[in-house]
């Protein structure tokens, strides 16, 4: 398959709040984000995997400024959630590969992972759309990372990044 | 904030294949994935939430047909990874909420996972991209999230859906 990546760019102006040991049953989830809204933070991604023990996690990025808002939010409606933990990460970077026209993410997965590995760098996450494969690594990683998958995918980098 | 929501569908068209208890090492995904790229996969979605213990599940979704073919090209790769499982889950069914120019996904989060608990649906997965929010459900409770959605986002359902 011709991967055809038009784009390669970089976010360090979020941070993680993850939720751990959730009950996987239907309307968790509500009362996880009901409460993060009446805090009005702003979320942008949200991941959760699938739970194979009955326990979810729950990670979503908030601007740095929100995460003791969001931690505040969260503390009373845990607390009928004795088993779960509010974990958080202030420095992390958002890493997003985009490619028009990807029938698939096979490809552009293995060469954006194999890049990464070969640098060094860790993925902490992972989350894709249709034209798009976006990651999460430490913040003082995402220089290093953008410039490594800049030069996989042969895109010269711009003076700003 | 003004949630506007454009579109709500659903594929269920896809498999879940789930890798537990890989180590969150640099290179980890690159040996996965460049595994699925030699079986031939076309994989959409990608998950990965962060690795609090330093052992990460990796889930991803290939066509049902693929779901074989990629627990075959999984078997080398993973022999050196001798705690890592891998499941798969054949029955499911992809929700996505498109809404352009969501600023953040709270709202739309919130409104999608209380139309959802509401309805006694559990939510398996969850993935954003910035117009997005899609979900993993049962493949039996898609036909009626989807409904539930449609109804909470006050869009008529089409013909076809
Ligand atoms: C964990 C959470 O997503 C739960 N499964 C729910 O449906 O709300
Ligand atoms: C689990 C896997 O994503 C690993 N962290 C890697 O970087 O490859």
């Amino acid at each position: 398959e011709e991967i055809v990546v038009s784009d390669v760019y970089s976010d360090t102006d979020q941070a993680r709040v993850t939720i751990t040991q959730l009950h996987d049953h239907p309307g968790v989830a509500a009362e996880v984000f009901s409460a993060v809204a009446d805090g009005g933070v702003l979320v942008d991604m949200i991941i959760q995997n699938v739970a194979l023990d009955g326990k979810a996690n729950i990670s979503f990025t908030v601007p740095p400024t929100d995460v003791a808002r969001t931690i505040e939010a969260l503390r009373m409606p845990l607390l009928k959630h004795g088993e779960s933990q509010v974990s958080c990460d202030e420095r992390i970077g958002k890493i997003s590969v985009v490619g028009i026209g990807l029938r698939s993410h096979t490809d552009v997965g293995a060469r954006m992972f194999h890049a990464l590995g070969d640098g060094g760098i860790n993925v902490q996450m992972v989350n894709t759309s249709e034209i798009k494969v976006s990651i999460v690594v430490a913040a003082d990683q995402t220089a290093v990372a953008l410039k490594a998958l800049q030069k996989s995918f042969n895109l010269t980098p711009n003076a700003d990044n």
